[in-house]
């Protein structure tokens, strides 16, 4: 799956999501990724969220919903995805899933439920004070 | 993270998908244009396999995807699921933006929509996703998202239905509830 949050220079927000979902899905079922407020959230006055992993799960608790309203409220971009990875492990402790976070101001952020194998998670992130598009990394929680 | 816009943010090591996202902005296209480029990038370039066409078959050995879009000004959505034999998902998520009330069309008539809207009608799978799933099939099926069922499916293929016993409990409980115990 592919998450995506952009911000524009006047602050304006997008976020979208593309994937082909779970392998050997049974026929019909759909996952997180075209669900507002799961796959991805975006809002201008606050910020933009997007989600990936176990699609069956995440969409239970509107993760890209839920770190947008962190950030309206002023939480960091990382601790604001932190948090719903948070929220979810409490209900499922072993799950796949990672959220990116950017807030009106260009700060953004990422992370990952630990579990074995997976222990970081890599996005990209481009942005002037960068010279070209970036890979990051942020270990997971 | 230095405050700095603007800015794109991807999920995983998607290098091409970012760069061309970067590269709509930087021609003049909007937040909504960069989104719906650079998620398209990886529907062309299949990023891991988890995106696009040829990957993840399901249990009919068929390839379907899901994608959305999101205008943080307006508070629109565009979104499709269960999409078939269309390649470019989320640019017909972006039409479902522009041409229509809705906010999420699903299945073969997400697919009618898309090909009123100009989008070619293709066959989705590859020959490596046509391979992974003939090496499904012959692993017992293995793993699948299936529990209670028979035959058991942790072992075994389907079709899988509910156990008997479980159904015959089930109507009298039913017809119990209906006569004695009511709101």
């Amino acid at each position: 799956t592919i998450g995506m949050v952009v911000i524009g220079e006047n602050g304006t927000v997008a976020s979208g999501t593309s994937t082909n979902g779970a392998v050997h899905k049974i026929p019909g079922r759909v996952g997180d990724s075209p669900i507002t407020g799961a796959g991805s959230y975006a809002d201008s006055t606050a910020g933009g969220a997007a989600a990936t992993g176990d699609g069956d799960i995440m969409m239970r608790f509107l993760p890209s919903y839920q770190a947008v309203e962190y950030m309206r409220m002023g939480t960091d971009p990382a601790v604001a995805c932190q948090k719903v990875i948070s929220r979810i492990q409490k209900y499922a402790p072993n799950f796949f899933g990672a959220v990116i976070c950017a807030n009106t101001t260009g700060s953004y952020g990422a992370a990952c439920n630990k579990i074995p194998g997976f222990t970081q998670f890599h996005f990209m992130v481009s942005s002037p004070s960068l010279s070209q598009p970036t890979e990051k990394v942020v270990d997971c929680i | 993270s230095p405050a700095a816009l603007p800015v794109v943010v991807n999920t995983w090591a998607f290098r091409k998908a970012a760069e061309t996202a970067w590269r709509v902005l930087q021609l003049g296209g909007s937040e909504l244009d960069a989104v719906e480029r650079g998620c398209g990038q990886c529907e062309i370039d299949q990023c891991d396999g988890s995106v696009g066409y040829g990957g993840s078959p399901d249990e009919s050995g068929e390839t379907t995807l899901d994608a959305m879009i999101m205008d943080g000004n307006t508070m629109e959505v565009g979104a499709v699921a269960d999409l078939r034999h269309v390649k470019n998902a989320i640019g017909v998520a972006r039409k479902v933006i522009e041409h229509t009330k809705h906010t999420l069309l699903v299945g073969e008539s997400a697919s009618l929509f898309a090909v009123r809207m100009g989008f070619p009608y293709e066959d989705l799978t590859t020959q490596k996703s046509l391979l992974m799933y003939s090496k499904w099939l012959n692993q017992n099926c293995q793993p699948n998202y299936w529990k209670n069922v028979v035959p058991d499916s942790s072992e075994s293929c389907g079709p899988y239905k509910r156990p008997e016993k479980i159904i015959y409990k089930e109507e009298l409980t039913i017809s119990q509830r209906s006569i004695h115990n009511h709101d």
